[in-house]
């Protein structure tokens, strides 16, 4: 789910 | 991270590297959809803005660097150094009809009505689509060459990968993001009927050739 830190995956 | 989303990295990486070396090498874009490539480079900028704003490991950082990179430099080559090549006539999809839904779907529905997260949003919706113009090219040429099949072969491969990362994830760690897996189902089924004929003539040693 969105993080607050944004997306994780390219 | 886990293997399946490396591994799906790789294949886009490999992907992306196989068109750019293919158009310098022959130096020649013949039968690539220009329009496609415009697409991905909004795609990896739309989302790849908070390269400046949020740090996540080297690894993201570099490749998001590399992959916004060679983007442009495949766009220039298309639309600069080797115009003269490029086949404009065959690539003649309204890309339009492309931008514009998916812009209105993406302010419609997303994760956080907020700047950086509707771009996002937008680049995954785009990047499902943005693959049509070069097949609708390959449709409309009724051909194409065998070093474009394989850089179609690991584009659809890396997002084939990446739905098999997210099933790894609600398993282990509880990841979920609906927007990015029912894009990447869509952008996966896209290449469907690419992916049999990769796999019934191009890896049978024969040219990929639609029925005109």
């Amino acid at each position: 789910e969105y993080n607050i830190f944004g997306h994780d995956e390219l | 991270m886990n293997i399946f989303r490396l591994t799906g990295d790789l294949s886009h990486l490999a992907a992306i590297i196989i068109l750019l070396l293919k158009i310098w090498k022959t130096r020649s874009c013949a039968g690539i959809s220009g329009k496609s490539q415009i697409l991905f480079a909004i795609v990896f900028t739309t989302r790849y803005l908070d390269l400046l704003s949020s740090f996540i490991s080297l690894y993201n950082t570099s490749m998001k660097v590399i992959y916004i990179g060679c983007a442009y430099a495949t766009v220039y080559l298309i639309y600069m150094k080797f115009r003269a090549t490029y086949d404009g006539n065959h690539d003649s999809f309204r890309v339009e009809f492309l931008v514009v839904p998916v812009g209105g779907l993406a302010v419609l529905i997303n994760h956080d009505f907020s700047f950086l997260e509707i771009l996002w949003t937008f680049s995954i919706y785009l990047e499902s689509v943005a693959i049509l113009p070069q097949l609708f090219m390959i449709s409309k040429t009724g051909e194409a060459e065998t070093i474009t099949t394989h850089y179609l072969f690991c584009l659809g491969l890396y997002r084939a990968l990446y739905i098999v990362n997210w099933i790894w994830r609600y398993y282990f760690e509880a990841f979920f993001d609906l927007i990015a897996i029912v894009a990447g189902v869509v952008q996966t089924i896209l290449y469907c009927d690419f992916f049999y004929l990769y796999v019934t003539k191009v890896l049978k040693g024969k040219k990929l050739s639609l029925p005109a």
